[in-house]
């Protein structure tokens, strides 16, 4: 099973 | 005042059926520099970064810098109305509620105008960290579409690695099994389009929902090639660079085994 990310863990709020 | 003319409009039409299944409304953020777009899908997996510049058009002025909130679908049903090699003027007053595009015939026998209803769209810019990718792959774009529509036969998550042997794509499915892989093929004789560079410093293998990479590919008709940059455990780069005029990333955030 794959799980998938958001880009908000990877990215921050400018 | 904002208004920027461009004689290959065909150009913006492409852009639009590149971002219209991802994003339904965005802002476009103009400035003296060009247009820029920053938008996420419903669903935050993947982003979409759009930069056109200046030099791009025929004609650019913007006297001030401002969001122009747009519905992606209206705007592609007004493009529709727009020949393949039709004149495209956009315009925008600088405290209107609307956008005007004008679509002339090459030959100027046909004139169009629509306006569309400009829309207050919550931006949420993200802040994408300079990532040092530890694998680029550089390939022809339709090439790249044409691996993502035939995997997706078998299954909804495409396994990428890349290697010293090239770059692989794998798909599992209840149906079976499938891969191809890319070779670098840039000391061979290959005509320019063809070609498959892979820079790689390290080997590389992430999993990502084929779903978002189809929509990706709708930028192909903007230009031949497509870069995909890679490093374990960030989201994968799909960039397409269009010769003197800008270009069209998209991010994508991985899956992960659970």
């Amino acid at each position: 099973y794959w799980l998938q990310r958001q880009l908000s863990a990877f990215f921050n709020d400018a | 005042m904002f208004e920027a003319r461009l004689t290959k409009g065909e150009l913006i039409k492409k852009v639009i059926e590149a971002l219209k299944d991802l994003v339904t409304e965005a802002n476009f953020d103009i400035s003296a520099t060009g247009i820029q777009l920053q938008a996420m899908d419903s669903s935050h997996v993947s982003l979409c970064a759009l930069q056109m510049k200046a030099e791009g058009f025929d004609h650019f002025r913007c006297d001030r810098s401002m969001p122009l909130g747009i519905n992606l679908s209206s705007m592609s049903k007004v493009l529709k109305c727009c020949n393949k090699d039709d004149i495209v003027t956009l315009k925008a007053e600088d405290d209107g509620d609307s956008i005007n595009f004008m679509f002339e015939s090459k030959d100027q026998d046909k004139i169009s105008d629509f306006e569309l209803k400009l829309m207050d769209i919550d931006s949420e810019h993200f802040g994408i960290p300079d990532t040092d990718y530890k694998a680029t792959v550089t390939m022809s774009a339709s090439e790249f579409t044409r691996i993502c529509n035939d995997l997706s036969i078998l299954g909804e998550t495409v396994a990428i690695s890349v290697g010293k042997d090239g770059v692989r794509f794998s798909v599992s499915g209840e149906m079976g099994t499938g891969n191809m892989t890319v070779r670098d093929n840039t000391s061979s004789d290959t005509k320019e389009a063809d070609r498959v560079e892979i820079d790689m410093e390290e080997p590389v293998n992430l999993n990502f929902a084929l779903r978002y990479l189809k929509s990706f590919a709708k930028a192909a008709p903007l230009t031949d090639r497509v870069s995909l940059c890679l490093s374990r455990d960030v989201p994968l780069l799909v960039k397409y660079e269009i010769p003197e005029f800008g270009s069209l990333s998209y991010y994508l955030a991985p899956k992960i085994d659970d």
